[in-house]
């Protein structure tokens, strides 16, 4: 099955918990949505995101003091599975 | 009398914390002037 639907709420979780640890740098929310939406659809789909989304989520809410910690592994992770670019080149 | 209170320490500031801010803050600064 897909994990489309609760990926995309638990990833939104995410951003609204670490939007009000990261107030002294409003830049790393919008990185990590951009991040996010670059990603390729069956990623953020799959299990696996679900995975590093749910301990990424339940982590920052005991350990706050991490947030960033978490945040770069997310970004990590998504830069992973970024969408490729089709180049258009026409000769 | 008043007791000097002597407590300056950043108790939340982890350094494993720093570090990871500091590397997401230069990476999102190299994408900004990149686009």
């Amino acid at each position: 099955g897909s994990f489309k639907a609760e990926n995309e709420r638990l990833f939104a979780e995410f951003l609204e918990c670490c939007s009000r640890l990261t107030e002294e740098h409003p830049e790393v929310i919008p990185f990590l949505a951009s991040r996010h939406q670059k990603a390729s659809a069956e990623f953020l789909a799959s299990a696996e995101f679900r995975n590093v989304l749910g301990r990424c989520l339940t982590r920052v809410q005991s350990k706050r003091s991490k947030v960033y910690v978490y945040i770069n592994e997310l970004c990590t992770v998504l830069k992973a599975h970024t969408q490729r670019r089709k180049l258009a080149l026409s000769s | 009398g008043a007791v000097p209170v002597e407590e300056e320490e950043e108790d939340d500031d982890d350094p494993e914390n720093r570090i990871a801010k500091k590397m997401l803050l230069e990476e999102i600064k190299a994408n900004l002037s990149s686009d």
